[in-house]
C-alpha cells in the first residue's frame, strides 16, 4: 500500500521544499522506495536535487494536462535514491488552464495510478497558495497532509485557513484526507518567539505536532546549492538529525496503524 | 503625482510583507502620506498592523470584483499614520472569479483612481505567486516594482521568472513598469551564504540593488504580534535602522528624477 503525503502550507518560506526533500531522503535512507513530486511552478525541489527545471523533457505540468505519463518524466537522484517527477515554470499557467477542465481536481491523483505501487512513499511539494495545484495534491494525498510550520508569529496566522481548505477537500474530493502532522521548522532555541510559537501550535493541535523539531541550521540552506539533500551534504549537522528523527517518527507511526 | 510601487516576489517568505509595512511606516515618518494595499489572501499586512482580517467591513476582494469603493474600506494605523486597504481570506477565491471578467488585469488600477491623489506613496503587498492578483498589482504600479530578495540560494532561483513576468506586463498591460530596485533581506553577516547571494544579485542586476541591506533581526519578526511596524515597536533596533535607511534612499532617488 503506497503512502501518499502532500506537504502543504500556503504561507511562504516555511520549509515545505526543504522538508519534502530531506524527509524523502531519510525515508529512502531507511530503505523505503520514495517518489518526490514537485508541483510548484518555482520548481525549487527539482533544482535543489540538482536537476535543471528549464531543460527537463516533460514535467508535472504535462502530467496535469494529460499530455504526458509519469514514465516519460521520471528522474532519479543517484546519491539519495529518491525518484522525482520534476516541475517546470510552465506550471505557472496550469491554474488558468485547469479551471475549465473536466475533473480538474483529480488530475494528479488519476495520473499517479500507473506508477504508485512502485513506491512505498510519495511526497508532493506544494506551492505557497491554496490554488488548484495544491488542491490536486490534497486530493491525491491518500494518507493525509504534513504541514511545515515556521516558528514565527506570521506563520500561525494562516493555519486556520489551511484547516478550512483541508475540510473542504475532505468533504468534496478526498474522504480520507486528514492532518498527518505539523512539523515545527527553523526553530531558534535562543529566542522566546520560537518557544511561544511551538507552545501555541501544540495547544491548538493537540496530539498532531510531531515530536521532532527542525532547528534553524545554515547547512539546510546551503545544501540546495550543491544539488543534494542534507543526508548527503552534511549528514552530521543538526539539520540532518532533525529530519532523520522526523523520518523515523513518521515510519513508526505509519507501521503501527 | 502619486508614486505607486508593487512589492512582489513569487518566492515565499522573502520579506514582502515585512518590507511593505516597515517601508510604509518610515515613508510616513519622513512626512509622506502613505497608503498600504494588502492583496494577499493570507492578509498578513492587515493583521500585522493590528486589524482583524475576519471582521473588516469590506476588503480588496470587494474592490477587485467592483462591489465596493476604496472609501468603504479605508483604515488608518494611528501610531504610524499609515492608511490601509485591508485584505481578507475571501481573496483566495478572487483568482478564479477574475479569470473570466472584463479587463481583469486592470481592476486594481482603475479602482485606485478615485483616491490616489490623497497619497504621496502607495505600496501594494503581493501574495507569493504570479497570479492575477500580482498581475493586478504590477499593472497598477505606476513607478515600478520593489523586489525583496532573501539572502538564500533558493531565493535566487525565482528572479528570472519574475523578470519574465515583469517584461510581459510591461509589453501588454503597463508600459511604464520597471524594476525600481531589489532589496536584500534577512542578511546574516555571520554566514558566507549571505555575502555570496548579495554579490551574485549585484552582478546580475547592476545598479538595481538598493544600498540599504536589511539584517536578520528578531525584532522584525516580533513586531507583527504587537500589531506595530518596527518604527513604533523598537525604533532603535538594527531592523528598524535598515528600513529607515531604505526609505531615505527611495525618497532621495524619487525626488531626483
Ligand atoms: N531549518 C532551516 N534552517 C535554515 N534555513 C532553512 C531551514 N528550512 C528552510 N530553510 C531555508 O529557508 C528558505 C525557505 O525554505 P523553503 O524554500 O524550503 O520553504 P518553502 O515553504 O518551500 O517556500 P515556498 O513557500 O517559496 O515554496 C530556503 O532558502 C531554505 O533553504
Ligand atoms: N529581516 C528579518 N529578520 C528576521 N525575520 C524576518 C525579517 N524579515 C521578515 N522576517 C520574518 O520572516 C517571515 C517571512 O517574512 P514575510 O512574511 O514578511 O515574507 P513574505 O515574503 O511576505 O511571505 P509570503 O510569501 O508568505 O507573503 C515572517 O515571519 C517575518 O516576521
Ligand atoms: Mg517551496
Ligand atoms: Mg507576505
Amino acid at each position: 500500500m503506497t503512502i501518499i503525503y502532500a506537504i502543504a502550507n500556503q504561507k511562504g518560506g516555511v520549509g515545505k521544499t526543504t522538508s519534502t526533500i530531506n524527509l524523502a531522503a531519510y525515508l529512502a535512507d531507511a530503505g523505503m522506495r520514495v517518489l518526490l513530486i514537485d508541483i510548484d511552478p518555482q520548481s525549487n525541489a527539482t533544482s535543489a536535487l540538482g536537476f535543471n527545471k528549464n531543460t527537463v523533457e516533460a514535467s508535472t505540468y504535462d502530467l496535469l494536462l494529460g499530455t504526458a505519463q509519469p514514465q516519460d518524466m521520471l528522474l532519479c537522484h543517484e546519491e539519495s535514491e529518491v525518484s522525482l517527477l520534476p516541475a517546470n515554470p510552465a506550471l505557472a499557467g496550469a491554474e488558468v488552464e485547469l479551471v475549465n477542465m473536466m475533473a480538474r481536481e483529480y488530475r494528479l491523483k488519476t495520473s499517479l495510478e500507473s506508477i504508485a505501487e512502485q513506491f512505498d512513499y510519495i511526497l508532493i511539494d506544494c506551492p505557497p497558495s491554496l490554488s488548484l495545484l495544491t488542491i490536486n495534491a490534497l486530493t491525491a494525498a491518500s494518507h493525509g497532509v504534513i504541514i511545515p510550520v515556521q516558528c514565527e508569529y506570521l506563520a500561525l496566522e494562516g493555519l486556520t485557513q489551511l484547516q478550512q481548505t483541508i475540510q473542504m477537500v475532505r468533504q468534496h474530493l478526498n474522504r480520507r484526507l486528514r492532518i498527518r502532522g505539523l512539523v515545527m521548522t527553523m526553530y531558534d532555541a535562543r529566542t522566546n518567539l520560537s518557544r511561544q510559537v511551538v507552545q501555541e501550535v501544540r495547544e491548538h493541535y493537540p496530539g498532531l505536532v510531531f515530536r521532532a523539531i527542525i532547528p534553524r541550521n545554515i547547512r539546510l540552506s546551503e545544501a540546495p546549492s550543491y544539488g543534494q539533500p542534507i543526508s548527503v551534504y552534511t549528514p552530521n549537522s543538526a539539520g540532518a538529525l532533525g529530519y532523520k528523527v522526523l523520518a523515523a517518527e513518521i515510519i513508526q507511526g505509519d507501521m503501527s496503524k
